[in-house]
């Protein structure tokens, strides 16, 4: 029960940090392709 | 009171790409040679402080060869980046830059370049040229013929040879070998050249004395040969063209 518990109460925290419509960041590194990759 | 680490930079902030900007910029005013590189992509950045207001900055650049000339007029910003499919060329570049009280200065840069491999581009188009060695018998023949046409029919200055640039060959379905070089005015006219030419000097290093030409030779199925050459300092301006267009944008990748 006390796993259990624990699991709920993050599962609720990461609801609560994570507003609606929360988009990961892309990652910062390497940037975007302007052209072409070869 | 130690200062406080910088903020990390991500590859596409606002502050990167206009270190980026200025790398580039410093990249291309200390080349001499080929052609100009526009920016790709950033591949990393990292910020180091030096103090207040002073950080210095490493950038890893990946850069296109343009089809501007590096003697060329035309500002990066007009220059076209050349297509896969003309079989590209990449640069790499290290950059070390400050960042001092806002203004960014570069350090020091590293650049290697190298052409895309042949195998890319036959895989995914068999019948485009690929870039031949610049001292290939066939490139060297054709810049030779194609000055000397130009030569031979301009009423222009007599026109040295400054460096090849680039040389294409293709085989199918026709065998086609492609230039591009660069080249300067002679204090010579062409007439005047043919009387003497090892009298034919250089006029000064100005911008307005170099130039540019493009040549296609045909060897098979039939023998043929187009040149086309513009100097920078003598482009006539058409009446439906502006002036400033016309100058800062150069027709010698045009055909004739």
């Amino acid at each position: 029960p006390v796993a259990k518990r624990a699991v709920a109460e993050a599962a609720q925290h990461d609801k609560v940090a994570r507003p609606v419509g929360f988009v990961p960041l892309p990652p910062p590194c390497p940037g975007k392709i302007r052209h072409f990759d070869i | 009171v130690p200062a406080a680490p910088p903020a990390p930079l991500g590859c596409d902030d606002p502050e990167s790409e206009a270190a980026a900007e200025v790398a580039v910029n410093y990249i291309n005013g200390q080349s001499h040679h080929g052609y100009k590189f526009a920016l790709n992509r950033i591949e990393d950045v990292r910020v180091v402080s030096q103090g207040p207001n002073n950080d210095i900055i490493f950038l890893e650049l990946d850069l296109l060869e343009t089809k501007c000339p590096i003697l060329s007029p035309t500002p990066l910003a007009n220059c076209t980046v050349r297509s896969f499919a003309e079989h590209a060329v990449e640069g790499d570049c290290d950059v070390k830059l400050q960042r001092l009280d806002g203004v960014i200065s570069v350090l020091a840069s590293k650049c290697h370049s190298h052409a895309d491999s042949s195998e890319d581009i036959h895989r995914l188009c068999p019948d485009c040229p690929l870039l031949a060695s610049l001292n290939n018998t066939e490139v060297l023949e054709t810049v030779s013929a194609a000055l000397n046409d130009f030569n031979s029919k301009t009423t222009g200055p007599y026109l040295r040879l400054l460096e090849i640039g680039r040389g294409q060959i293709q085989y199918h379905p026709a065998h086609i070998i492609a230039v591009e070089f660069a080249v300067g005015a002679t204090n010579c006219s062409a007439e005047e050249a043919k009387v003497n030419v090892g009298a034919c000097q250089l006029l000064p290093e100005d911008q307005s004395n170099f130039g540019f030409c493009t040549g296609t030779m045909v060897k098979l199925p039939s023998q043929d040969l187009n040149v086309d050459c513009q100097l920078y300092g003598h482009q006539v301006p058409t009446p439906d063209t502006p002036l400033l267009s016309r100058v800062f944008q150069p027709t010698s990748q045009d055909t004739s």
